[in-house]
């Protein structure tokens, strides 16, 4: 099974 | 004071309805060079940005910088009471508390104004970085709205495989599956029905149905869609928005658990 990631583990807050 | 004139509101009416699937409400944040937006979807794993250039309205004048929160639930009703080839105009003083939608219809017999309350919001930006894209895929934005939709009958997700060969999508489910392999146009007689892969190294990424099926709401925006892709960081789509700007959608992919 895959799961879903959120764009805060790649993106940083700025 | 804040004044952005289209001649036609079809281009924002078509705007709207590419992110009130994604958004509820977001902050518009205008400045001398346009006007921009970034905001994610509540469960942070989307992210639409769009940037319209002042360049690109007939008329824009933005005397200071304004962010402006704005529901984009009420923005959609608006736009809708708006007729495609109507004139819009966006308005809003300094400091301004509401913003105000005027159309005028193309013989200037019908003014119609609606403003709206903005909102507070708390602002989360995030920092997208400069990337390198193993696999840029330029797409007709039709043909990728129908592989999706197609494709999301047969599993919640659906993986992207990107090589020299082509491009090959792909759904798991508990009742089949399915794929579908674009080629590489080797002569496109119309620019816009060109499928164009530009690739460093192969990728092969998964993303959730029901994200992909909130971006193709842009397809009227643009005949062609780019899809940049790298290994495990998120998928960027990219629909062009005629002269005036663009819409990019961010996906974080699915990773194994």
């Amino acid at each position: 099974a895959k799961k879903q990631t959120t764009l805060k583990y790649f993106f940083k807050k700025s | 004071m804040f004044e952005a004139r289209l001649a036609q509101s079809a281009i924002l009416k078509k705007v709207l309805e590419a992110v009130k699937d994604l958004l509820t409400e977001a902050t518009f944040e205008c400045s001398d060079s346009g006007i921009q937006v970034q905001a994610m979807d509540n469960a942070h794993v989307s992210l639409v940005s769009l940037n319209l250039r002042s360049d690109g309205f007939d008329k824009y004048r933005c005397d200071r910088n304004l962010s402006m929160g704005m529901n984009i639930g009420t923005m959609t009703k608006i736009l809708r009471c708006a007729s495609s080839e109507d004139t819009v105009t966006l308005r809003a003083w300094d400091n301004p508390d509401n913003i105000i939608f005027i159309f005028e219809s193309q013989n200037k017999e019908k003014l119609s104004e609606y403003e709206m309350k903005l909102i507070n919001m708390d602002q989360e930006h995030l920092g997208i970085p400069e990337t390198v894209y193993s696999c840029v895929v330029k797409m007709p934005s039709q043909e990728f709205a129908r592989i999706c939709k197609d494709l999301s009958q047969f599993g919640e997700a659906i993986t992207i495989a990107c090589s020299k060969e082509g491009i090959k999508f792909t759904a798991a489910g508990d009742y089949g599956n399915a794929n579908i392999k674009l080629a590489q146009t080797a002569e496109a007689d119309k620019e816009e029905e060109a499928v164009i892969i530009d690739m460093q190294e192969p990728v092969k990424l998964t993303f959730a149905c029901r994200y992909l099926n909130s971006f193709v709401k842009a397809t009227p925006l643009c005949a062609q869609v780019k899809l940049s892709m790298s290994g495990d960081v998120p998928l960027v789509c990219e629909y062009q928005i005629g002269d005036i700007g663009h819409i990019r959608y961010y996906l974080a992919p699915k990773i194994d658990d």
